[in-house]
């Protein structure tokens, strides 16, 4: 009926869950990320006393195919991710001439492009 | 465009590189 | 038709090389055809993404335009990207 915890269930999560400073376990946070073209004001500090695990967003990428998923499929963001990841890994040991550019070049006409 | 090539940029200038790669593309592509 | 789609993709390549290459002029680093064409993958399909949104938000307000606001609500999850578009917004306005 309420949004907040009983007093059981805070006592639980207190209990089990609550994450305390000298537990010996780091907060995961997420790796900041700023704008380089736009002036970011969003930048957040984490008070340096605080013990944080930074989480890796590159660390274990293995994304040339999706995970098994359970029920909640992946996104559009995230095989659009994986696509590009994919995509990265193909050309990563080209040198010199880009196949995406030798595909995408007989398509290419002066009159769409707004010089 | 713009914000992806700078990133891009700034990445392999924190390799000391000039040129910026596939790899720097990729290093970037999560955050972004 | 699948040949309109590749002719957008190659004037949308063509377009993000030339501003790879002025971002690469202001910092004095080139970009590889590799990464210019994972930029334009990146960027291109990130496009697709906003119309699909930016549909939705239209039709939600029961519109079949979409508008300015519905452009404002794709930036909101970033209060500085949110701030340039909605000054771009009124000096258009203007």
């Amino acid at each position: 009926e309420d949004w907040g915890l009983t007093t059981e269930e805070f006592e639980r999560w207190n209990r089990l869950y609550k994450i305390e400073p000298g537990d010996g376990i780091k907060k995961p946070i997420m790796p900041q990320s700023h704008f380089e073209t736009l002036g970011d004001e969003e930048r957040q500090t984490e008070s340096p006393a605080e013990e944080v695990h930074e989480l890796s967003l590159t660390e274990w990428r293995l994304a040339e195919s999706p995970f098994p998923d359970f029920l909640v499929d992946h996104s559009d963001r995230c095989r659009h991710f994986i696509s590009i990841m994919d995509m990265i890994e193909q050309m990563r040991h080209e040198e010199g001439d880009c196949s995406y550019e030798q595909k995408i070049q007989p398509y290419f006409h002066w009159e769409d492009v707004d010089i | 465009v713009r914000e992806a090539a700078a990133r891009g940029s700034r990445q392999a200038q924190t390799e000391d590189l000039t040129q910026v790669d596939v790899e720097h593309v990729e290093k970037v592509l999560p955050q972004l | 038709d699948p040949d309109v789609a590749q002719r957008l993709r190659a004037a949308f390549h063509y377009t993000v090389a030339g501003l790879c290459e002025e971002v690469g002029q202001d910092t004095g680093i080139q970009f590889s055809k590799q990464a210019v064409a994972a930029i334009t993958e990146i960027t291109f399909k990130q496009c697709g993404s906003f119309a699909k949104d930016l549909e939705m938000f239209a039709k939600h307000a029961k519109r079949t335009t979409i508008n300015m606001e519905d452009v404002k609500l794709l930036a909101r999850r970033s209060n500085s990207l949110l701030r340039y578009i909605t000054q771009k917004s009124e000096e258009l306005a203007l």
